[in-house]
């Protein structure tokens, strides 16, 4: 799901 | 990683050199709302909550580091450096960014992508950072003239921002799945704050005058 996805940015 | 982003994050980080320059050079912080800095610092301790859990890359972890730390740096040297200080427009620094703390949460807590803790801390840093601006626009405007690195540090503010929507409108068409509308669209009430400050700094720069916004 969206919530899961790492959060790559700064 | 891409372009736009990249130079999205170059934009911040110079931003961020140019405001310690400012400050350190001049040993001065006049022109700069202490409020705005806290509410940076805020952002930078909010988001990165996954800083020493979550390794993404070499370059995400320093640059997370490097906004951290540089934004307490700041906020310390505003607060409690001796000669700094004295430099301090309290009396014009006055917005109350309080109330933007407590709407960002209460709107963090309904809007996000899980409630999680982390995601609702994610979600209130995306949110503060977008009225993140508001004092120190507010603070140049009551002091009416902008000295030039302050000006420059807000423009690049607004640059930085302005580059990473072009990011998400490149990741939007590259990637199949889209999920960062909260980042997207905060971002572009951001951006927006700056509209009137990008007019006034273009003007300035056009006519080649010091930067005067209307009080």
């Amino acid at each position: 799901s969206s919530a899961d996805d790492i959060k790559d940015e700064l | 990683m891409n372009i736009f982003r990249l130079a999205g994050d170059m934009t911040h980080l110079i931003s961020v050199l140019v405001l310690l320059l400012k400050i350190y050079a001049t040993k001065s912080c006049s022109g700069i709302s202490l409020k705005t800095q806290e509410l940076y610092a805020m952002v930078f301790v909010a988001r990165y909550l996954d800083l020493f859990t979550d390794y993404i890359s070499f370059y995400n972890t320093v640059m997370k580091i490097v906004f951290i730390l540089s934004s307490l740096a700041i906020v310390w040297c505003m607060r409690m450096h001796r000669v700094v200080k004295r430099s301090y427009d309290k009396e014009l620094d006055t917005f109350r960014h309080n109330i933007l703390i407590v709407v960002c949460f209460g709107v963090a807590v309904i809007i996000n992508e899980k409630f999680t803790l982390r995601e609702v801390f994610w979600a209130f840093s995306i949110y503060l950072e977008a009225v993140a601006i508001l004092p120190q626009l507010v603070l140049l405007q009551r002091s009416g003239n902008v000295d030039n690195l302050t000006g420059q540090y807000v423009f690049l503010l607004g640059g930085y921002r302005a580059f990473y929507i072009l990011n998400w409108i490149y990741r939007y068409f590259v990637e199949q799945r889209f999920s960062r509308w909260i980042s997207a669209i905060s971002g572009l009430i951001q951006t927006a704050l700056y509209a009137d400050f990008f007019y006034y700094y273009f003007l300035s720069w056009k006519n080649n005058a010091k930067l005067h916004l209307p009080a």
